[in-house]
């Protein structure tokens, strides 16, 4: 990506200081990266493998060319495979094209470029966004499973070819797995995902996934095991604005990725979706564009004002030119706000926000002859505030657990440049045929790999470390600030919670030090297992060895870094460990508290004399009053020795 | 006139194998699918028939497989105490 990893402090300005967890973790060479996804572009130049040496000895992996001579792993792409048999069982019989790992979407090489692209200069989009592409972890290995494939139903990815993949790739030796996939939360053991990252993390292989984009209402987020870390999406400083000016002379600010431009100066008859309907269609998918749906005697020639619906990538544009409009208006609804995406569209075009977008239809429906124009797109740095969280990242509470707050983290994914195919145009339109090597998106699809990135340095800084471990680094040293040093806000510029961010904005320079961890080990998920109810034999088939589930299991303390009740009743006491990954010290707890829940720490301090040494704390939780915190109310407890600061969400909620 | 019920295809997850450190790719693999046959054929009647319904035999370190198959035969291999659950080939999304 060209710019989230200076937002996310590992460079300034194109230089790395000697700080920097790209430096410290050598730009996580060695570790290996696995992506289950829609495949990879091999030729792109973000998977060369110059100046990288031999691939590890401890690789397992295949590169599976299938029917497709042309394509070719080396010692950056060490290995690709694709499983296609689920997605057959569905599709019916396949053609040999399907025998084949590569890319033709676009998808898998975008999420996997951003965990582990190499450094490649001049990258941009029609010129927009302009800089060096680089990855997380760069100087990782990546390998490519494909599980996706063009969509049945509006669905991708296939249960049986996810767990085909995951069985694979534990055996292949990856050290991450990137999941930017997701469904309806599930019992975990009818879930796809929880069940492969259950035996990945086993093996030591963190599992990173994507919180999902059926945002912003409540209990919306997928992929809410314990054992994988759950990332929203959330921006970050980079605009493309394009405006939108009126003939009223008001203008408003859109954003926008448009490599065509309007003629300058030159205003064009504005009309919205609404009145442009065609005469078979609803008024409703009118307005939102929708395919067969417009009456290109009232469009040709003019601007068209669409209305976004929860999707802002879907194919409006291309309607937009079939029926004649020389440049588009995209307006958000209520529920998406203020959150625009730059997108590469086929004609001039500005997507705006909720409100500009009301004064746009007001102006139109108010004038004879409305009148608008489009200013081209230009990239603008050091926008503030940033990060907010997007409309579309799902989130919490947990449906499956609500114990456990999901999503964990949050990180950028919104207008997000990284590598992409070449099979397919910029903005996957049919008669779109223009071939662009990088390419901007927005989902928690691409928010995810920038945490896998993070993780396969911090794999290669601390090899040690559990999966748990490398979590929790993560998500103590989060931040919940944005570059104003205000609360993070959502798209609508209310205070976001721990139900959109988890723990907060990723930290990767914080997460190399994260003085203590919250610690888990594989018993402590069979412990989990024992709290939901498995029963003994079940628990077994999980553990390879006769397995007793210790007597006092309680949801609530999976040592797990952040704190949820979600049926407070009277008093609770949580308990937790600490486990020393820094020097000695003494911590002492603080607590930010919440409205109507007081909380306590016992002991108030713990004082750590070695590395790998553990302490337990208590943290007792009391609603002041019955009528207290009968909705969610949110906190923070902080444990610090003046150098770390280890923090955890609170989230309560009265019974 | 003869009905046919209608198949679908399932996972059926059976936790995690047992493969020793010395565990051979090539034959534990062929090993652990000749099992899954078996189990599946003692529902479908032959090794055969469980042949033609098994599409995935996962043998390295997740214990289980995917088949098409009734929704009848899905239930009674979900009852079998050697089950940790059976549930649909559903489709997910691209975040």
């Amino acid at each position: 990506t060209t710019r989230s990893w200076d937002f996310l402090g590992l460079e300034h300005n194109g230089f790395v200081p000697k700080s920097s967890l790209w430096k410290k973790a050598r730009y996580g060479e060695n570790a290996i990266i696995g992506n289950l996804d829609t495949g990879v572009w091999p030729e792109s130049k973000s998977f060369s493998d110059e100046e990288l040496g031999p691939i590890p000895p401890k690789w397992k992996g295949i590169c599976q060319k299938g029917l497709d001579s042309s394509f070719h792993c080396n010692r950056k792409l060490i290995g690709a495979r694709y499983f296609n048999k689920g997605y057959g069982a569905a599709a019916g019989p396949l053609n040999s094209t399907f025998d084949s790992p590569r890319d033709n979407e676009g998808h898998g090489s975008h999420t996997l470029s951003t965990a582990s692209g190499n450094f490649v200069p001049a990258a941009n989009v029609f010129g927009f966004g302009n800089g060096t592409a680089k990855g997380g972890s760069p100087r990782a290995r990546v390998a490519a499973y494909k599980v996706c494939w063009p969509p049945i139903d509006g669905n991708e990815c296939f249960d049986a070819d996810i767990l085909a993949a995951f069985d694979i790739a534990i055996h292949d030796g990856v050290d991450v797995l990137s999941v930017s996939l997701g469904g309806s939360p599930a019992p975990f053991f009818n879930d796809s995902v929880a069940i492969g990252s259950f035996h990945a993390i086993k093996h030591g292989i963190v599992v990173v996934c994507s919180g999902g984009n059926s945002g912003p209402a409540d209990a919306t987020v997928s992929n809410v095991a314990p054992w994988e870390i759950t990332v929203g999406a959330s921006t970050m400083d980079r605009e493309f604005p394009s405006y939108v000016i009126l003939g009223n002379k008001k203008s408003f600010k859109g954003q926008s990725l448009s490599a065509k431009a309007l003629q300058i100066g030159k205003f064009y008859p504005l009309v919205s979706a609404l009145d442009a309907k065609a005469a078979n269609a609803s008024a409703a998918d009118a307005l939102l564009c929708k395919p067969a749906t417009l009456d290109p005697k009232k469009v040709t020639g003019k601007i068209l004002v669409c209305l976004r619906g929860q999707n802002a990538r879907v194919d409006k544009g291309q309607q937009a030119l079939e029926a004649g409009a020389v440049g588009m208006i995209l307006a958000n609804n209520e529920l998406t706000g203020n959150e625009i995406i730059a997108d590469p569209h086929v004609l001039p075009a500005s997507h705006i926000n909720y409100n500009d977008g009301i004064n746009v239809f007001t102006y139109i429906n108010s004038t004879k002859s409305p009148k608008g124009y489009i200013t081209p797109a230009t990239t603008k740095l050091g926008t503030k505030p940033a990060p907010f969280m997007a409309a579309f990242s799902s989130k919490g509470p947990n449906t499956v657990t609500p114990e456990i707050l999901k999503p964990d983290i949050t990180a950028p994914g919104v207008s997000i440049i990284a590598a992409y195919t070449e099979a397919q145009g910029p903005t996957n339109e049919e008669f779109d045929k223009r071939r662009i090597s990088f390419n901007s998106i927005s989902g928690t699809s691409m928010s995810c790999p920038h945490v896998s990135g993070i993780v396969g340095l911090l794999k290669t800084l601390h090899p040690d470390w559990s999966p748990a471990a490398i979590k929790s680094a993560i998500m103590t040293t989060a931040r919940t600030r944005d570059n104003q040093m205000e609360p993070l806000l959502n798209s609508s510029n209310f205070k976001a919670t721990p139900f959109s961010y988890g723990a907060g904005h990723v930290n990767p320079n914080g997460a190399m030090d994260p003085g203590l961890v919250y610690d888990l080990s594989f018993n402590d998920y069979l412990n989990f297992l024992c709290a939901l109810r498995y029963n003994a034999t079940q628990i077994e088939m999980f553990s390879e060895k006769p397995y007793k589930c210790s007597k006092k299991i309680s949801l609530t303390n999976l040592n797990y870094p952040s704190i949820t009740v979600p049926k407070l009743s009277g008093s609770i006491a949580v308990t937790r460990t600490l486990k020393n990954v820094g020097t000695p010290g003494t911590y002492r707890a603080r607590v930010e508290n919440q409205a109507g829940i007081s909380v306590s720490v016992e002991p108030k301090s713990l004082k750590f004399k070695r590395v790998g040494e553990e302490k337990s704390f208590t943290l007792t939780l009391k609603a002041k009053n019955p009528k207290a915190a009968k909705d969610y109310a949110f906190g923070k407890l902080i444990w610090s020795d003046g150098t770390h600061y280890v923090r955890s969400p609170i989230v309560v909620k009265a019974a | 006139t003869p009905t046919f019920a209608i198949k679908k295809s399932y996972v059926v997850y059976l936790g995690a194998h047992s493969h020793g450190p010395d565990f051979s790719p090539l034959l534990d693999s062929e090993r652990v699918t000749q099992s899954h046959y078996e189990f599946l054929g003692s529902f479908l009647g032959s090794h055969e028939v469980a042949k033609e319904a098994l599409f995935y035999s996962y043998t390295r370190h997740i214990n289980g497989f995917a088949a098409t198959l009734e929704e009848e035969v899905a239930a009674e291999i979900a009852n079998h105490p050697r089950v940790i659950s059976v549930f649909l080939n559903k489709g997910r999304k691209l975040h």
